[in-house]
């Protein structure tokens, strides 16, 4: 379900996906939050012109699944880029 | 859940029965294969900073085994990163306490004196249980096939749509202060911040939100509505004083939270980097006195660069 033309519009969805989402045998609402802070700054990230935020989408879908979770949307910002997913 | 990837960290918030550690080992050779960044140090990684968290769960029988108790997520997380220390915050006794790891600052990274923005950082994270009923049905939308939502953008799914629908009638696309007042004065102030939103709402309950704030903030919302286990996460690295022009501080931001959930009970952590932020001493003060809840608990940790902030309160 993930395409590159769809991922040159800023807000992606996956539609699929989301239609066919069901919660009812969620249960545990208390999360799991790990942050992970590579460089201090933005300033201090090696002069190679790529960060975080050049690793492709591909490449997060895959990472994701390693976690059980798949990417309902993502919306791209000037500074940060924003995941929705599913669970 | 939600991911958010800035261009020198992430942040990764996941519920259910959800493997955040199992992606550290393909996360560090994605960077090194990618970017090039290879944080090797021996055996073990060694990147700026790493926190990992979590409120103790409900049912951790259900977890997968890594996730099942905390001290196999701290050998787990010790195995892959140097100079971790973790936390036990709260009382042994109570089945509320909240669990922390994090690393010390790798010092070898941090070639220059820190920008403002990064000194200024602070994250505030309200975990509630006990949701009011009424307040929780707010986010229970039974099967979707019966109703429809009402929408103008076709190209649009009916999860999104609704979950956009709850933000607004919940009021959690107001939680902070980016002008769009009445008054002339307001709209002037606010013209340049600009709010994002990306809701979903589950069938047949749930609800993720996250909102980007003036094109670099996030805040993010996650809640499970059902009845014996309700629960609602805010999460925001939104400087509410910075933003709003003094207009609101986070306790304004607090309130306007709990206002939403009216939990029977919960608990608020606040990192902010220690070195300047004059909030963190603020929200200490301010937060003894929280309309309708008994305060519990109030912890002060020192860590490594931050100062956290730890508060559990109970409704009166």
């Amino acid at each position: 379900t993930v395409s590159a033309p769809e991922m040159q519009s800023p807000t992606y969805i996956d539609r699929e996906l989301s239609q066919s989402l069901n919660s009812t045998d969620s249960f545990e609402g208390p999360e799991k939050l790990l942050e992970i802070w590579f460089y201090p700054d933005v300033e201090s990230i090696p002069n190679s012109g790529k960060t975080l935020r050049s690793i492709p989408f591909e490449n997060w879908v895959e990472i994701l699944q390693l976690v059980k979770c798949q990417v309902l949307s993502m919306n791209r910002s000037e500074k940060l880029d924003a995941y929705l997913l599913s669970e | 859940s939600s991911l958010f990837v800035f261009d020198h960290k992430l942040t990764l918030k996941t519920c259910g029965t959800t493997t955040t550690l199992f992606c550290l080992e393909a996360l560090f050779a994605l960077v090194k294969q990618v970017l090039g960044w290879s944080f090797e140090n021996g055996l073990k990684m060694n990147p700026y900073k790493v926190f990992y968290s979590r409120r103790c769960f409900m049912f951790p029988a259900k977890q997968s085994w890594i996730h099942r108790n905390w001290n196999d997520e701290v050998n787990f997380l010790d195995r892959f990163f140097w100079h971790g220390k973790n936390y036990l915050v709260g009382r042994l006794d109570q089945a509320n306490h909240w669990n922390l790891y994090v690393t010390d600052s790798n010092q070898d990274l941090k070639t220059r004196e820190l920008s403002d923005e990064t000194d200024e950082d602070e994250t505030l994270e309200i975990l509630m249980t006990g949701l009011k009923p009424n307040k929780a049905q707010q986010f229970v939308i039974g099967n979707r096939e019966d109703r429809p939502p009402q929408s103008e953008e076709p190209e649009k799914d009916p999860g999104h749509v609704l979950g956009a629908e709850i933000t607004r009638t919940t009021k959690l696309d107001r939680v902070y202060d980016c002008g769009g007042g009445d008054s002339d004065q307001q709209q002037q102030q606010s013209r340049n911040l600009s709010l994002r939103e990306d809701s979903f709402a589950f069938s047949p309950c749930g609800y993720s939100s996250n909102v980007i704030v003036d094109g670099q903030y996030y805040y993010t919302l996650h809640v499970t509505p059902e009845d014996g286990w309700s629960y609602a996460s805010f999460e925001s690295n939104v400087p509410a004083n910075l933003i709003s022009q003094g207009r609101q501080d986070q306790v304004n931001v607090i309130r306007h939270v709990l206002d939403t959930f009216q939990p029977s009970e919960f608990c608020l952590t606040f990192f902010a980097r220690d070195t300047a932020n004059e909030n963190f001493y603020k929200l200490v003060k301010l937060c003894d006195n929280i309309p309708n809840y008994v305060k519990k608990d109030k912890i002060i940790y020192d860590l490594d660069e931050y100062q956290l902030l730890y508060l559990r309160f109970s409704a009166r």
